[in-house]
């Protein structure tokens, strides 16, 4: 609904949102740590947990919204997505970021640190990609 | 009666991104 306040927004980022790791156990989203995405992949055996470095934030055309340039992965693959300016990654033993903070809070109730130049992601690939 | 209202459960790999080579600019 335009009228959420999270519109946009992927519900699970709502703090207090119960996420179940792969190993079956309940964690809240603002709970969770490194090694529960780490350890989550391994047991998964399908996806891969690649570190993405964060190379350029940029405004894009749309409101409210940034492209980030990613080097992803050993290949260092130069990939740009576009997301809302408050849309959290998680960066490798730090936790939530994204690149309006002050709004992730506000919206999501999340608490981030900001996102910037230099920081490492977490994503995910298919181990059948190659 | 009151229904308990079941909580939604989300999925760990929800929340990282998939970054692919292929959407690479």
């Amino acid at each position: 609904s335009p009228s959420s306040p999270t519109a946009g927004l992927p519900p699970f980022f709502m703090k207090g949102s119960i996420i179940q790791l792969a190993d079956g156990e309940l964690k809240r989203v603002e709970d969770l740590r490194t090694e529960d995405f780490v350890q989550s992949a391994e047991v998964s055996g399908e996806l891969k947990i690649d570190s993405s470095t964060v190379e350029r934030i940029e405004g894009s055309g749309t409101p409210n919204a940034v492209i980030i340039q990613f080097s992803v992965g050993e290949n260092k693959a130069q990939v740009c997505v576009e997301v809302l300016v408050e849309y959290p990654f998680f960066v490798f033993g730090q936790g939530w970021s994204s690149c309006c903070p002050d709004r992730t809070t506000q919206l999501l109730a999340l608490s981030c640190a900001k996102l910037s130049v230099g920081d490492v992601c977490i994503s995910l690939t298919l181990k059948s990609l190659k | 009666n009151v229904e308990p209202r079941s909580v939604p459960v989300f999925a760990w790999h929800s929340l990282v991104p998939f970054l692919e080579t292929s959407q690479t600019k």
